[in-house]
């Protein structure tokens, strides 16, 4: 699921 | 998004703040390393490739614009402003980009999650941020007197360094499978670099006086 890649931080 | 990311990203945001208030209010950047702040802007502009292609939330896409609109206003400021430029100590912030760039890019193509092009300028972009400090920290080390400003500019970025192991720490209880080897231990790097800082920082604080770093 892409809301727990790291990719979602800044 | 956890209380520590928030808190990270609002310390991240505080420092680029900071930062452009003393460029753009008292028109000197003396103190600051244009190495770094370049280093920066490349940094957000390799890891924010995906801005208009992979959309998380407006909280991030409207984050992501800051920062990158900060870091290239802080570069152009420094190289390009005809007042703030001549405050800006040349002669003293002499460390060689590519050093930091040139390894960082060599680690990015041997250890990343995916050989692609967006996901090695993604890894290249958390390698070099754990670095881009360097400069940074080399100019305050050979200024040794530091004004407010840009101790309270490195202070909160190493804040939000903190701030973000925290983060990931809860990530790692709080979400299934939240594991991830190239952010965790850029970000160690990165926050272990600090730690020197902060504790000159702490002594001046606690005794009340301005900051001086051993030479």
């Amino acid at each position: 699921c892409y809301k727990e890649s790291p990719k979602d931080e800044l | 998004m956890n209380i520590f990311r928030l808190a990270g990203d609002m310390t991240h945001l505080a420092s680029v703040l900071v930062l452009l208030l003393k460029i753009h209010t008292i028109k000197s950047c003396a103190g600051v390393s244009l190495k770094t702040q370049e280093l920066y802007a490349l940094v957000f502009a390799c890891r924010y490739l995906d801005i208009f292609t992979n959309f998380v939330s407006l909280y991030n896409t409207v984050m992501k614009l800051i920062f990158l609109g900060s870091s290239f206003s802080i570069v152009w400021y420094m190289r390009y402003h005809k007042v703030v430029r001549r405050s800006y100590d040349k002669d003293q912030d002499t460390f060689r980009h590519y050093f930091l760039v040139l390894p960082c890019l060599v680690l990015a193509l041997l250890i990343n999650e995916k050989f692609t092009f967006k996901e090695v300028m993604w890894t290249f972009s958390l390698y070099l941020e754990a670095v881009a400090i360097l400069p940074q920290l080399v100019l305050l080390q050979r200024t040794r007197n530091i004004d407010n400003l840009t101790g309270q500019y490195v202070f909160l970025l190493g804040a939000y360094r903190g701030l973000y192991i925290l983060n990931w720490i809860y990530r790692y209880f709080t979400e299934p499978h939240f594991v991830h080897w190239i952010t965790w231990i850029s970000g160690l790097v990165q926050t272990l670099l600090y730690a020197d800082f902060f504790y000159y920082y702490y002594q001046s604080w606690k005794n009340n006086q301005k900051l001086h770093l051993p030479a």
